[in-house]
């Protein structure tokens, strides 16, 4: 699915990530954890092709995209990739509906198809009921639900979500991991930052990082 | 400290919080827990004097403020009460130091002062070396504890916080629960909606809401 050799990223005079090698197979479930501050989303943003300005090399199903037009970017954005961002990122303006069906205005599919995909996904999450209400009439954990579903909706190749269960309560956090269990169960490759270890054991594998720099076991991270 | 009687909230129609009455005395550590959705934010937007359409009585200090003018309610705000949002809520375009010094604008200590002051908070929540930093420049948790530091930077009587330890780390969260501690037992009075078990056991006393209405202990709340 993907594979990182020796990235590296700074902004101006400070290394936010240094000499990260990565690689990650289809249908794996991987955790990234590591304090804040450490380089995890930075680390992600890269990964979902958000950020193009890095050092190395990144291959995703073989391909790379630092040269790719913006155009490109978001057809792949829609159809292969779904993200969950830390800060949620929804259009203020839009209800809960028109947020989650997003990711699907690229995608082919007929009216009916995509109105029954959006439907299932807010059942799914649970907010049945909040279709018409506008970020500003949400909780904190209800946004954080409307951005997963946005993720999940067009039933992407590849999941990454940056602390998705941050703003949930430990009953919720359940019902998301469930359902990242069972779209993984089918196929889908997840790497999920997370701060929770609980929420870590859903994965296969958790790497570490530290410092702009990733290690396999926690124990090196330890101080 | 602050009474809160048969207090209901409604958002149109949808029913927000309904029956709600607490007593924190001077001093107390609360912890208020529940469901993502459940009503939480909603009701300490009110104990906060940042929502004053609400059913029922608030008192604060033994006086109501729901007929006070803004400069008011911005003074009591800036000297007697520290508030933590939920989303951070920070001015984008400042810079790490001026978000925090934002409380002591009404205050009258002295410009020297005020520096001390909020040098001292950046280092004790972590951030030394991102001064000069905007939001935008800041990781998730950086964020967090940018907001954590405005809210006591001014040593207000009481603190108020939206799950101050949302988007951090574990190590990071007992830091700040270290200092929330050390707070208290100088006299802060200190109301905290959590998610995490762990971070309410820090508290005195935690308090559950469950659909708009507040219940004394978990097992009621338990479905
Ligand atoms: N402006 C609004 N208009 C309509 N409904 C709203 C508005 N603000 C909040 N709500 C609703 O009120 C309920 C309570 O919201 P609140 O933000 O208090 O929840 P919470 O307990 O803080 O949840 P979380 O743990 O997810 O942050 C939710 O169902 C939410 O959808
Ligand atoms: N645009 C930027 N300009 C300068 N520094 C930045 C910028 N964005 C991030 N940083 C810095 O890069 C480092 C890594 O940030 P990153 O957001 O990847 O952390 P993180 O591991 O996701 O932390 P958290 O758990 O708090 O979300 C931090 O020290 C942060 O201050
Ligand atoms: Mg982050
Ligand atoms: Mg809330």
């Amino acid at each position: 699915m993907l594979k990182v050799t020796d990235v590296g990223k700074t902004y101006g005079k400070f290394t936010a990530l240094e000499n990260i090698n990565l690689e990650v197979a289809d249908g794996e479930f991987l955790a990234i954890m590591g304090p804040s501050g450490s380089g995890k989303s930075t680390l992600i943003n890269i990964l979902g092709l958000l950020d193009q300005s890095y050092t190395g090399e990144y291959l995703l199903e073989n391909k790379s995209y630092k040269d790719v037009n913006d155009n490109q970017l978001s057809q792949i954005r829609g159809d292969e990739l779904g993200f969950v961002f830390q800060n949620f990122k929804l259009l203020t303006t839009y209800n809960v509906y028109e947020n989650i069906e997003v990711p699907l205005i690229y995608s082919k599919k007929e009216q009916n198809k995509k109105r029954q995909l959006v439907a299932d996904v807010i059942d799914k999450v649970g907010l049945k009921g909040k279709e018409k209400n506008i970020p500003s009439e949400l909780s904190g954990g209800q946004q954080q639900r409307v951005a997963i579903a946005r993720a999940i909706v067009n039933r992407p190749k590849l999941i990454i979500a940056d602390e998705p269960t941050g703003a949930l309560d430990s009953k919720t956090s359940k019902e998301i991991m469930d359902i990242f269990t069972k779209l993984n169960q089918a196929g889908t490759t997840i790497i999920m930052v997370t701060h929770d270890s609980e929420v870590a054991e859903y994965a296969m594998r958790t790497v570490y990082i530290r410092d702009g720099r990733l290690y396999n076991d926690e124990k090196s991270v330890k101080n």
